[in-house]
């Protein structure tokens, strides 16, 4: 564990916390993109299924289980609980073609051909474009509440802070994984644009636009 | 300390 690994976590706990506590202060899911919290929650189910059977650290272990815990928590704020909210005319990405490229593509490109290793590569794969439906639904709102673009912010920030992690692992010569660092790279650079507007916009106080 | 296929990361 390096700094870098412990405030990407952080910051990716803290984008999923601000999302909870948005949908249950707001009591509404507008301007959230239920298909992407769907991309989420079946990254984390792919990719924690190592759960059960190894141990790694507590730290570990309690992550796994909050990240999915949330994840589930607001599926079901946002199809059952607060659905009436819930914005499907501007949540329209479809995400078939995210879910069927990365299955392809973890069969394909992988470390090892196990259940386990294939799983948790498509897992990567996914995560890289779970937040398109997101990003896509904000770009044809035309704007996101500051709430929203504080969960992108931070959102995005866990995996760029990755990204230095690997860096420092680099320089550690520790054992890297070629697949989770150009997936995390490319992560990476779909917030790229939404990172501008964030940093010029968002901290000035206006509203985020994203050009439609 | 970990096998080629253990991701110790989240």
């Amino acid at each position: 564990m390096n700094i870098f690994r412990l405030l990407g976590d952080l910051s990716h706990l803290l984008a999923i916390i601000i999302l909870l506590l948005k949908i249950w202060n707001s009591r509404s899911c507008a301007g959230i993109s239920g298909r992407s919290q769907f991309l989420f929650a079946i990254v984390f189910t792919a990719r924690y299924l190592d759960l059960f059977f190894t141990f790694i650290s507590l730290y570990n272990t309690v992550m796994k289980i909050v990240f999915l815990a949330t994840s589930y928590g607001t599926l079901y704020l946002m199809y059952i609980k607060f659905k009436a909210t819930y914005d499907s005319n501007h949540d329209t990405f479809r995400i078939e073609f995210l879910i069927l490229p990365a299955i392809a593509l973890a069969l394909l490109i992988n470390e090892e051909f196990t259940v386990i290793e294939i799983l948790w590569t498509f897992s990567i794969y996914l995560e890289s474009v779970a937040i398109l439906p997101q990003l896509f639904m904000v770009s044809k709102t035309g704007e996101a509440e500051s709430i929203t673009s504080h969960y992108l912010f931070a959102l995005g920030s866990y995996r760029a802070l990755y990204i230095l992690n690997w860096i420092y692992r680099w320089f550690l010569t520790e054992k890297l994984n070629a697949i989770a660092i150009v997936a995390g790279i490319v992560q990476t650079i779909l917030y790229c644009d939404f990172f501008y507007l964030y940093l010029t916009k968002v901290l000035k106080g206006k509203k985020l636009q994203l050009p439609a | 300390q970990y096998e080629q296929h253990e991701h110790d990361e989240l």
